[in-house]
């Protein structure tokens, strides 16, 4: 699976996620993470999320959406509301991560699991990317 | 507001453990070059949606990562591609699932957003919507890769031979 999240200069938030799915996935099924709310949420003053994982986890718990309720009814930052929702799930057998933005610029990239590559690009072109 | 943009890229089965240094390497090169398609698009002012698609497609364009061009194979051997997309600023969404065809699925969920008064497609009629829509079409051959096929063989061997699943969380998603 692969993503972005995206924050720019009027301040308007938006993610977008692409797969191919988990090898040898049964036909017809739609488990991986592009499902709004779960894998794919984007609104402006919380947060915009692209996640990757097991997706029926990441479905059941709506976690993209889970991460912004979290921040708009429970007030917590991005790093807080991202990382919990992640643990949370892992025990679960929710393996898997997402990267996520906030209104202000603040970036969170939890994963609770290997094969995970990132990259970030701030606003004045300095790169980062990293692969566990 | 500095604008800021991050990505993920999913490698299917390649673990960490079995990575050349030159793999490794092809890895960074493709995350940075995603990360510059998107920061093209914000560095002149363009919004958010446009560069999360400029960043998604460089990614869907590059057989290392498994989406759109490095898809991978279901059971059956065929390639299914599901793709969403979602704008902050006044909640528009679009999303496509189950079909092969569109060359940048993210494109296709970006088209059931802007031409369509619905949120998700799924199979033959997204591959309906997507061609009504002008999205450029490929057939299967474009987006398999020997790398994925094999993949799909090591992993169904597995399974008729009963052997024991490793349990390496990077199997477990797309």
């Amino acid at each position: 699976t692969v993503g972005a999240v995206a924050l720019d200069s009027a301040g308007h938030l938006a993610a977008a996620t692409s797969t191919g799915g988990m090898t040898a996935k049964a036909e017809g099924r739609v488990g991986d993470s592009p499902v709004i709310g779960a894998g794919t949420w984007a609104e402006d003053n919380t947060c915009a999320i692209s996640a990757t994982g097991h997706g029926e986890i990441f479905i059941r718990h709506a976690v993209a959406h889970e991460i912004s309720s979290r921040m708009r009814w429970g007030g917590q930052s991005l790093k807080k509301a991202a990382e919990g929702i992640i643990a949370e799930i892992a025990p679960l057998g929710g393996s898997g991560g997402l990267i996520a933005v906030d209104g202000e610029g603040n970036v969170s990239m939890p994963f609770n699991c290997s094969g995970m590559y990132r990259g970030v690009v701030r606003g004045d072109g300095s790169l980062e990317t990293a692969i566990f | 507001m500095s604008p800021v943009l991050a990505i993920h890229g999913g490698a299917g089965v390649i673990l960490r453990a079995s990575m050349t240094a030159d793999m490794e390497a092809a890895y960074h090169e493709g995350l940075r070059t995603a990360l510059q398609a998107g920061h093209a698009v914000l560095s002149k002012g363009g919004k958010a949606l446009d560069a999360v698609v400029a960043a998604v497609m460089a990614l869907e364009d590059d057989p290392l990562f498994n989406a759109g061009r490095g898809a991978v194979f279901n059971a059956e051997g065929r390639l299914e591609m599901d793709a969403a997309i979602m704008d902050g600023s006044d909640r528009r969404a679009g999303a496509i699932a189950g079909l092969c065809g569109p060359r940048n699925p993210i494109l296709a969920a970006k088209a059931v957003m802007e031409k369509s008064d619905h949120v998700f497609f799924a199979g033959p009629g997204a591959a309906a919507f997507c061609r009504s829509a002008g999205l450029v079409m490929e057939d299967e051959s474009y987006f398999r890769t020997e790398r994925r096929w094999k993949s799909l063989q090591d992993e169904l061997e597995r399974r008729r031979t009963g052997q024991a699943d490793d349990n390496d969380e990077a199997r477990k998603h797309g």
